[in-house]
C-alpha cells in the first residue's frame, strides 16, 4: 500500500509539474493572441 | 511442624487462562493499529488518486485549451501576416505613387525648391525631358492685374511659354501653372503663374533662370490677355472689353498704379509691349517710315 501511494505521489508530482507547465503555455499563447487581436483591431 | 506446615500455603494459585488475558491485549491493540494505519493509507491512497484523477483532468482540460487557443492565434497570425502582406503591397504602390508624383512635383516646384504636396492634373505627370535648372540662377518674381473672372494663368512677357503642367497647392486654392520657355531645352528659363493669395485679381509669375536668346515678342502676335489688359493696349484681339478692365474710379486707379507696377521689371515688359503693339499698327509704321525718309531725304 505504501508503495502504491509512493507511486501515487510520484505521479501526482509529475502531473501537477505538467499542470503548472500547460497553464504557463496558456498564460503565453493568451497574451500572445491578446497582443495579435489588439493589433488586428 | 505439623502446624507450621499448616501454616504453609500450599496452593499454586495458578491461573488456568492468564495467557488467554494477558496475550490477547497488545495483539488487539497491534491489530488495532494496523488496521487504523491500513485505512489510513487507504484513505491517503484514495484521496492521492481522487486528486490524481483532478489534476489529471484539469491537464486533459488545459492541453485542449491550449489546442484551442494555439489554432487562433495561428489563425489570427494568419490574418495578420495577409493583412500586413495587403498593406505592404499598398504601401509600395503609394510610395512608388509618391515617389512618382514627388519626383514629378520636384521638378516642376524645383523653380524655387520647395516641395509641396498637392494633388496633380494630368500634365503634371509628365515628366519634363531635361531638367538642367541651376537652383542658384536668378529668380524674379512679377504681380500682374487680372479681371476677377479671368481663369487664364497666362502673363504675357514677350517670350513664349509652353505650359507643361499644372496643380493645386496647399496654401492657396488657385491652380499654378508651370510653364517652360518654348527655346527649352536650350533655354533654362522656367515661370509658374499663380493667382494671389490675398489678392485673387493678381496674377504671381516667378521667373527662373535667365533668357539666353532674344526676345520673341516682336515674332509673336499678342493676344489679349492678361499683360495686355494690363497695360490696356490690345489693339489685336482682345478677348474682353477694354472696358470692363478698366478701374472703375480713381481709387482702383491709384490701386492699379501700386509699386508693383513700378518695377523695372514691370516697367520694361510695358515698354516691350507698347513696342510690340506699335510694330504691328501699319499706321505707326507708315508714319514712322515717312517720317524716317522725311529726314533722310527732305527734299
Amino acid at each position: 500500500v505504501k508503495e502504491e501511494t509512493g507511486a501515487l505521489m510520484e505521479e501526482l508530482k509529475r502531473v501537477n509539474a505538467e499542470n503548472k507547465k500547460l497553464t504557463e503555455m496558456l498564460s503565453v499563447v493568451c497574451e500572445n493572441y491578446n497582443t495579435l487581436r489588439g493589433h488586428l483591431m | 511442624y505439623s502446624s507450621w506446615l499448616d501454616s504453609v500455603d500450599t496452593s499454586l494459585d495458578l491461573n488456568l487462562h492468564p495467557l488467554r488475558f494477558t496475550g490477547e491485549a497488545p495483539v488487539t491493540k497491534e491489530r488495532n493499529y494496523l488496521d487504523h494505519e491500513k485505512v489510513s493509507v487507504k484513505e491517503e491512497t484514495g484521496a492521492l488518486m481522487e486528486e490524481l484523477k483532478r489534476v489529471s483532468a484539469e491537464n486533459k482540460k488545459l492541453t485542449e485549451m491550449l489546442t484551442v487557443v494555439c489554432e487562433n492565434y495561428n489563425t489570427l497570425r494568419g490574418h495578420l501576416v495577409d493583412q500586413m502582406n495587403k498593406n505592404g503591397e499598398k504601401e509600395v504602390f503609394c510610395s512608388k505613387k509618391r515617389k512618382s508624383e514627388s519626383s514629378n512635383n520636384n521638378n516642376m516646384v524645383g523653380i524655387n525648391g520647395n516641395s509641396e504636396s498637392s494633388s496633380t492634373d494630368e500634365e503634371s505627370y509628365k515628366k519634363p525631358k531635361q531638367e538642367t535648372i541651376n537652383k542658384s540662377s536668378k529668380t524674379t518674381r512679377v504681380q500682374v492685374k487680372i479681371g476677377a473672372s479671368d481663369s487664364n494663368l497666362v502673363v504675357k512677357d514677350g517670350y513664349q511659354w509652353r505650359k507643361y503642367g499644372q496643380k493645386v497647392t496647399r496654401d492657396n486654392p488657385c491652380p499654378r501653372a508651370y510653364f517652360k520657355c518654348s527655346f527649352a531645352p536650350t533655354c533654362p528659363v522656367k515661370k509658374k503663374v499663380q493667382r494671389s493669395v490675398e489678392d485673387q485679381s493678381i496674377l504671381v509669375a516667378t521667373y527662373e533662370g535667365e533668357h539666353n536668346h532674344p526676345q520673341s515678342s516682336l515674332m509673336e502676335a499678342t493676344s489679349g490677355t492678361a499683360a495686355a489688359r494690363c497695360v490696356g493696349l490690345t489693339p489685336a484681339a482682345p478677348t474682353t472689353p477694354l472696358d470692363s478692365r478698366k478701374p472703375k474710379s480713381p481709387s482702383e486707379a491709384k490701386t492699379t498704379s501700386s509699386p508693383r507696377f513700378q518695377s523695372p521689371e514691370m516697367q520694361q515688359f510695358l515698354v516691350e509691349q507698347m513696342a510690340s503693339s506699335l510694330t504691328k499698327d501699319p499706321n505707326f509704321t507708315a508714319a514712322l517710315a515717312a517720317a524716317i525718309s522725311g529726314k533722310i531725304f527732305p527734299h
